[in-house]
C-alpha cells in the first residue's frame, strides 16, 4: 500500500492510475503490454500531485486512454472484480472531455456514489473523432446498483442535455468483440 | 465502518494547499 504522510486527507481508498496507448502491428493485440503504471496514490495531496504533472485528456493524442483503478483491480475485463461487471460509458464531442474526465474522477475519489465496494474505476479514451469516459463496476446484475451509478454519473458529469449514455456489461463486450 | 467522504468543493479547495504541490 502507498504511504500516506501523517496531515494528509486519506482516501476510502488507495488508487492506480494508468496509460494505455494503442500500439501498432501485433502490439495492438496486447493490451497489457501497453499499459503503464503512471502513479499510486491513497490521499487527496498525493492524488493532486500527480494530476498536476500530468497532460489533461483533451490533449492527449487519439488512441490514448487513462484508466484509473482501486489498488489490486486491473482495468482490464479479466480481473477478478471486473468479470462479472460492467461500465457505464458516455461518448463525447471533442472539448468536453478533461471537464467531465476531472469531475467523475473527484466524485470517485469523494465516495459520492454510495454503492458501498461497488465501484472498481474509471476510464478516459481519446479517439480520432470523439472522447468516451465510462466507470465500471463489479456486478452488472444488479440493477439497483447501476441505476445508482447511473445517475450519479449523470449528475456529477453535468452532461449536455440530451447525451445519450449506455450500460454494457464486460461480458456482452467480450461477446459482440466491440472494443472501449 | 465510516466511509471517508470528500465533496467537489473540499477537492478542488485541497488542489491549492502546499502538501498537494
Amino acid at each position: 500500500p502507498v504511504d500516506v504522510p501523517e496531515g494528509e486527507h486519506k482516501l476510502q481508498s488507495q488508487y492506480c492510475l494508468w496509460y494505455s496507448r494503442r500500439g501498432s502491428g501485433k502490439q495492438s493485440l496486447n493490451f497489457h503490454l501497453n499499459l503503464k503504471l503512471i502513479g499510486r496514490f491513497g490521499s487527496v495531496e498525493q492524488y493532486w500531485r500527480i494530476y498536476s504533472h500530468l497532460v489533461r485528456p483533451g490533449e492527449l493524442s487519439s488512441h490514448s486512454d487513462f484508466h484509473l483503478f482501486k489498488s489490486g483491480i486491473k482495468p482490464m475485463w479479466e480481473d477478478d472484480a471486473n468479470k462479472c461487471g460492467g461500465k457505464w460509458i458516455v461518448r463525447l464531442r471533442k472539448g468536453l472531455s478533461s471537464r467531465c474526465w476531472e469531475n467523475l474522477v473527484l466524485a470517485m475519489l469523494g465516495e459520492q456514489f454510495m454503492v458501498g465496494e461497488e465501484i472498481c474505476g474509471a476510464v478516459v479514451s481519446v479517439r480520432f473523432q470523439e472522447d468516451i469516459i465510462s466507470i465500471w463496476n463489479r456486478t452488472a446484475s444488479d440493477t439497483a446498483v447501476t441505476n445508482r451509478i447511473r445517475d450519479t454519473f449523470r449528475r456529477v458529469l453535468n452532461l449536455p442535455q440530451g447525451t445519450a449514455i449506455e450500460y454494457k456489461a464486460h461480458n456482452d463486450s467480450i461477446k459482440d468483440k466491440s472494443s472501449f | 465502518g465510516t466511509k471517508i467522504v470528500y465533496e467537489r468543493a473540499f477537492l478542488m479547495n485541497m488542489r491549492n494547499s502546499p502538501l498537494a504541490k
